[in-house]
């Protein structure tokens, strides 16, 4: 087929201040990861700009970039994206090896983060021996190993029962209370309504963004 | 760390009637996917056997075996399992490939269950350039395009919004009234309502197995 541009966003505004606790709505396809990758700063958009705390992402040279994405924020993506090869707990340590924490530390905050989420008992097993719900929660340890202070989840509850996916609920709630900047991507009302904010994103432009009182 | 078994499922006792429609709810980590490899035929239980329309899948010689999945079971991974550089329409076509069909009638067929699944304009696309919705509703489109009798459908909703999830269920309960048999496992339970049997997998055992009146 002929070469074709997808415009994945179309024209998107969107202002989020420290210690706001936000979701993200929409269809499948309306762009909503495709933002998520340049809040990350994984990504950059093809026209406009992304001001994370001031700074002009695009004007950083890529080694600060980085350095930012390791000690700033953690991100869940909604692929994951692990080693399958590597144990859960290699996989959580990862962020801290390249923040340069020492051996002990590093396996020692791997190992809570990892007991965090429910699988004390799943460290050891490759990422590649765990069950999908549990490799989301891998993920979920790992994007918050480093106490980042932007937490950007792509879906962090789309397989897992409602019992893991409260209990996930409840650990991001506390990091909103702690005074972290939280986005999350989700498909699910029930999660959308437990945030302060919900965002809408209809085929790459924001239909709506309201405050919500959550219940 | 030492070599360990894991019991992900100890001791499951099923049966399932042709036509019937079913959900497999539990927590994560508690054996679904395990369950439904067995069914599938993509898995060998350790111990005990499963009878697929009355023959013991564990005598059929291989080919055999490859047959009856190619033919008669269409199966949804929780993981999708795509080829990410093959574009959409040639991931729901290989198994039309592998079952002999045509070269012009399984490209119908593909673009069929394609558009069916709301991805007619995504058709050229390779799996790798689709948002995580899209690579799922890809995913049943092949599941689904041999006309398989037995669906096996693992958390066939988990990355899509109300309303493509909304689509998909529809599709499935059609399936059902054409007399095929479905097999799903969910985390929704706005999907497990929608079908006429929940069975409750908890720590590798079956927990409860319950009829259902859709609502
Ligand atoms: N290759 C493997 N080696 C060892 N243990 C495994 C392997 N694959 C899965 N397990 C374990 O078996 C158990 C059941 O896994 P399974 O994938 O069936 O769970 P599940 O019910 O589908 O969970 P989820 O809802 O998270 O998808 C899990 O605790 C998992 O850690
Ligand atoms: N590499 C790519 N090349 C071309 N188009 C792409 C690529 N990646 C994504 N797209 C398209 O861009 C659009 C937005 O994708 P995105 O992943 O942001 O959607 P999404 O809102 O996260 O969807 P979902 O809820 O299904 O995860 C989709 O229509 C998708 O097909
Ligand atoms: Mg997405
Ligand atoms: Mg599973």
């Amino acid at each position: 087929m002929a070469e074709e541009t997808v415009h994945a966003l179309r024209g998107v505004s969107v202002t989020v201040d420290q210690g706001e606790f936000c979701s993200i709505i929409g269809p499948s396809g309306s762009g909503k990861s495709t933002l998520m990758d340049i809040l990350g700063c994984l990504s950059r958009p093809t026209s406009g700009k992304y001001l994370l705390d001031g700074d002009d992402v695009s004007k950083l040279p890529d080694k600060r970039l980085a350095e930012v994405r390791n000690k700033k924020i953690g991100f869940v993506f909604q692929a994951y994206h692990l080693l399958a090869r590597a144990t859960a707990l290699k996989n959580v340590e990862l962020p801290l090896i390249y923040a340069g924490a020492g051996k002990r530390e590093r396996r020692k905050m791997a190992e809570e983060a990892l007991d965090r989420v429910g699988l004390a008992d799943r460290m050891g097993h490759r990422s590649n021996q765990l069950s999908g719900g549990q490799k989301q929660r891998v993920a979920i340890a790992r994007a918050l190993v480093t106490n980042p202070s932007l937490i950007l989840a792509d879906e962090p509850t789309g397989n897992l029962d409602s019992r893991s996916g409260e209990e996930i609920l409840e650990i991001l709630e506390t990091l909103y209370q702690q005074g972290n900047t939280l986005i999350l991507v989700t498909h699910d009302n029930k999660v959308a309504n437990r945030t302060n904010r919900i965002i809408q994103i209809f085929d790459g432009l924001v239909d709506s963004d309201m405050v919500n009182t959550p219940t």
